[in-house]
């Protein structure tokens, strides 16, 4: 028998110490979600979606409401979840207002034969399958808007969010 | 991003890993998080992971199957990561953190960024962090 374990990150970057204390308040409860989930009897997949649906639910976080915005202002988000048993994985890309993307993910791995879909098609499956389209402000915190003005360009946000030496020469993308 | 492991009473393992992207990223841009073996892994033979960070950097590092290759050769969970974020940053110049569970349990988390927020319940004890060390 093994000793049950949830963990769970809110994203490695430059997390600003404004954002500090609700930040571990949000991973704090997101662990304490799925840990519950699991010790009443769910399943591995259904816990970690639980602690997942917490952290995109809290608008702190870059995933669900309060994910970041594209170039032209848009939510889009992507979502995956792996089954570690049969090595199932369902997964979304590009995907827009919803409230959760992990959810649809995973019925992309228990309703298709697909691991992946994406944009359109992601949305129209969520559709089908009863996940109710939210509107797209519903997703956008002030605090992405602020950082949309902040960086306009995809270099400088890798730059400043994620790196930690010198500037790169170039990314090779975008 | 965000993302979560996990390991129940019988050793069944799995991972899920959600993200709105990268402020001012391209419209259409699919990041790491969706793809197997880069944005998580999970396999009951080693464990599982959740990864995050620079997604272009992870994508070419396949980091979550990178550190799970690491994990079935016996080395520790964290020992495991480290060693997938120190390639990806020797080879590409890539920062990021991840999460990681063996299927025995043993727990790990790193970043290589300048912080991650992390968080674990195991024996019904609550461990938490937000900064490097």
């Amino acid at each position: 028998m093994v000793e049950p374990v949830v963990v769970v990150h809110g994203g490695a970057w430059a997390v600003p110490e404004e954002l500090w204390d609700e930040s571990l308040q949000g991973v704090k409860a997101a662990a304490r979600r799925g840990y519950g989930v699991l010790t009443a009897g769910g399943s591995s997949v259904d816990a970690a979606e639980a602690s997942v649906v917490c952290l995109e639910d809290n608008p702190v976080f870059d995933a669900g409401t309060g994910s970041v915005l594209t170039f032209d202002e848009q939510v889009e988000m992507d979502a995956i979840i792996i089954d570690g048993t049969t090595m199932e994985a369902g997964a979304v890309g590009a995907i827009r207002n919803v409230l959760n993307p992990v959810k649809v993910a995973r019925l992309v791995m228990e309703k298709t034969d697909h691991i992946m879909l994406v944009g359109d098609g992601a949305n129209k499956f969520a559709a089908a399958h009863g996940v109710q389209e939210v509107d797209p402000e519903v997703l956008i915190t002030s605090l992405a808007r602020q950082t949309l003005a902040k960086y306009k360009k995809y270099t400088s946000t890798v730059y400043h969010l994620f790196n930690k030496t010198e500037k790169p020469e170039t990314s090779g993308h975008e | 991003t965000v993302g979560c492991v996990v390991v129940d009473r019988e050793g069944h393992t799995s991972c899920a890993t959600s993200t709105g992207g990268i402020t001012a990223k391209m419209p259409g841009r699919v990041g790491d998080t969706p793809i197997v073996g880069a944005g998580g892994f999970a396999d009951d033979q080693v464990g599982a992971v959740s990864t995050t960070g620079h997604g272009e950097a992870i994508m070419k590092a396949c980091l979550a199957r990178h550190i799970t290759s690491v994990m079935g050769t016996g080395e520790s969970v964290k020992s495991s990561i480290q060693n997938g974020l120190a390639h990806m940053e020797s080879r590409i110049k890539g920062f990021g953190g991840a999460i990681a569970v063996s299927c025995k349990g043993e727990v790990g988390t790193h970043f290589s960024t300048p912080r991650m927020t992390w968080a674990y319940i195991q024996a019904g004890k609550l461990h938490y962090g937000i900064h490097p060390n």
